[in-house]
């Protein structure tokens, strides 16, 4: 429990080094756990259908290490130093939060000292503070037009309440002031009660 | 504007325009999206009614108009790229699927990638020019994943030279494909094929079901719509019964596997080959789980900027809600969950049509890594999106439940992600066997390339698991 893989937990090749590791940890335990029913005379698909659970956990850190590797690596073709940092902060909070949301298994395979699982999640919380500045132009540069996105709260230029008042007007409900539902079901009902 | 909206793009600390070219790839290809998705916003016809005020019929309706409206503009305007044809439709359609998404999306690249030259040169310009309308039937009523489970058959006759089509089964009924209720006359289906008296496991056909002048189900075709579902309102999922339909030997896709007059059959290289088309439309998941989740987080960071809620210091102002670091916690992971996303996304559509050019290059080596790996992180992203758009719908409050918000519509669009084109539990076992695989072969002595060369540590003993 004292030993770590994870230097630096600001570093993100460090980080995408850990998830590699991960996922390797959770292959070879499944593979192993498969192995071992197998030899102790399950049939195969039996032993398969025992460890389908570790199975489908080591496929999840594998695409996690995959998707944290990508991102990672689209980094190094930002040249634009402003837009850099903050994808790179970006990264680094997906990468952390991925690790925070996952510790058991990076502690178990001793990728990381219960010291540094502190550092983390308190770094996940830093990172917040530093995405927050940032969070509203970041979704404005997935560039969708009002159009497209079709929501009133997420317009482009904020005016929401106004706009959601005028969308309500629009529910055939409001066609006429009094519904007829009244004058065949409530009405009848109010004057028999 | 709003001034918390002015507020916040005025204080960012980048030019969002330099992230907007980075996820599109070129600043050509942003400026040729924004191109076409102005033809589509300034053309008068593409103007309707808000679909949440419409019944499911009246929005099928509507997205069938639009459809065939989008079709003819396309040509108008000379888009026959694939991407383009993309943007167009996304636009059009503004992120919902529509009639002729499984035709544009399955049928007609089915027909690039599995029929001969003769077949392509037979029905891909039918089919372009919508005389032929198809869909793509693979999941039936009892078997979805587990294709081998399929029981729909196909049995050669040497006498006739001819298929026999037929569901033996209530279960074995076609059920699902998109387009396949009303709006196709032709379907792709994956059926067992048998002859000269043995299973040769499932094959792809060409299958005529409606009439191509009145539209009338052919005979021995029974055909319709499965109803309402979660959501797809604008779509005709169908069903669809054989009674021993014969279709010619020719209808069956032959690139790779053949059938020849006399019923002897012709294996094709890898069995994976006929599942082409799946593996294209996974690999293609990925982005749509980016698109999803970015569009439901642009709706709720907007609003979280917008929204004044409670308080943060007593007697103060109700401060915008995105400043409770709650809020913050539950959005921005989604944030970069949806721009790490992107960035996959981008990799698997340049990843499928480079080991794509391979395989039709005659070299197969990359195939199961291609299959595990779309089926590893389609199952991977859309889990995490379909969360992540709900969680993204509650972070709005009460709002985020009334359909103008948005995010019902989205949810409900991608939440079917999650189970079609392999439920996603499937995918992750598909995964792991290819991992184990990996692994064994690497315990052979053999390398490994690719995204599990990692695995290549593993017999140097740099990664082993240890007791805690």
């Amino acid at each position: 429990a004292g030993r770590s893989l994870v230097k630096d937990i600001n570093d993100i090749q460090n980080l995408v080094e850990a998830y590699k590791q991960r996922a390797a940890w959770l292959v070879v335990a499944a593979a192993k756990n498969v192995n071992t029913d197998s030899k102790r005379g399950k049939r195969k698909e039996d032993a398969w259908n025992k460890n389908s659970v570790d199975l489908v956990r080591a496929s999840e850190a594998h695409c996690h290490y995959v998707v944290v590797k990508l991102f990672a690596d689209k980094l190094s073709e930002v040249l634009d130093v402003a837009a850099h940092r903050i994808l790179s902060s970006l990264c680094l909070f997906y990468a952390l939060h991925g690790i925070s949301k996952n510790t058991g298994d990076f502690l178990q395979a001793g990728l990381l000292t219960t010291l540094q699982v502190d550092l983390v999640q308190q770094r996940v919380k830093d990172l917040l503070a530093v995405i927050r500045p940032n969070a509203v132009a970041l979704v404005d540069a997935f560039d969708y037009s009002d159009t497209q996105l079709g929501s009133v709260l997420g317009r482009y230029d904020g005016n929401v309440y106004e706009n959601m008042f005028e969308w309500a007007k629009k529910s055939p409900l409001n066609k006429t002031q009094v519904h007829e539902s009244f004058h065949k079901y409530l009405k009848p009902l109010q004057s028999k009660l | 504007m709003n001034p918390d909206l002015s507020r916040e793009r005025a204080a960012a600390s980048f030019n969002p325009e330099t992230i907007t070219v980075i996820l599109d790839g070129s600043p050509e290809r942003t400026r040729r999206r924004r191109e076409i998705e102005g033809l589509v916003l300034n053309d008068p016809s593409f103007q309707h009614e808000d679909p949440n005020f419409l019944s499911r019929s009246e929005r099928y309706e509507l997205a069938i108009k639009k459809s065939a409206l989008m079709v003819q503009k396309m040509r108008e305007h000379g888009i026959s790229d694939p991407e383009e044809i993309y943007w167009f439709k996304s636009f059009v359609h503004r992120g919902r699927p529509e009639p002729l998404d499984l035709h544009l999306g399955m049928f007609l690249p089915t027909l690039l990638n599995q029929a001969t030259p003769e077949q392509q040169e037979r029905l891909f310009m039918p089919a372009w020019n919508l005389e032929i309308i198809g869909t793509y039937a693979q999941t039936e009523m009892g078997h979805g994943t587990h294709l081998r489970g399929l029981e729909t058959t196909a049995t050669y006759d040497p006498s006739t030279q001819e298929f026999i089509l037929n569901s033996p089964t209530v279960s074995s009924i076609k059920w699902w494909p998109g387009g396949l209720g009303k709006t196709s006359n032709h379907a792709v289906v994956l059926a067992q094929l048998y002859t000269q008296g043995e299973c040769r496991g499932l094959h792809a056909f060409i299958v005529p079901i409606r009439h191509m002048g009145t539209h009338e189900p052919l005979p021995g075709v029974v055909v319709g719509d499965i109803g309402p579902k979660f959501g797809f309102d604008e779509t005709d999922n169908g069903f669809l019964k054989f009674d021993k339909l014969r279709i010619p030997r020719e209808n069956m896709l032959m690139k790779y596997a053949k059938v020849e007059p006399d019923g002897t059959y012709v294996k094709p290289l890898s069995d994976k080959l006929t599942y082409g088309t799946m593996v294209f439309i996974r690999s293609m998941i990925v982005g749509d789980s980016a698109r999803s989740l970015s569009r439901a987080c642009t709706i709720a960071i907007r609003y979280s900027a917008v929204r004044h809620q409670s308080e943060i210091r007593a007697g103060e102002p109700e401060p915008q809600i995105l400043d409770f670091q709650t809020q913050q916690y539950k959005l921005f992971p989604l944030l970069a969950t949806a721009y790490a996303f992107q960035f996959v996304g981008s990799y698997m559509s340049h990843t499928y049509h480079r080991i794509s050019a391979e395989i039709q290059a005659g070299n197969l080596n990359e195939l199961p890594e291609l299959h595990a790996l779309s089926a590893g992180l389609k199952a991977f992203t859309t889990w995490a999106a379909n969360t992540g758009i709900e969680e993204c719908r509650m972070a709005c409050g009460g709002h985020g439940y009334s359909r103008c918000s948005g995010i019902p519509d989205i949810y409900v669009t991608f939440t079917p992600a999650c189970t079609y084109e392999g439920e996603n539990t499937v995918m992750m076992l598909q995964t792991a066997r290819f991992l184990v695989k990996s692994y064994k072969a690497v315990l052979s002595g053999k390398r490994l390339d690719g995204m599990v060369s990692y695995l290549n540590d593993v017999s140097q003993h740099r990664v082993q698991p240890h007791p805690v």
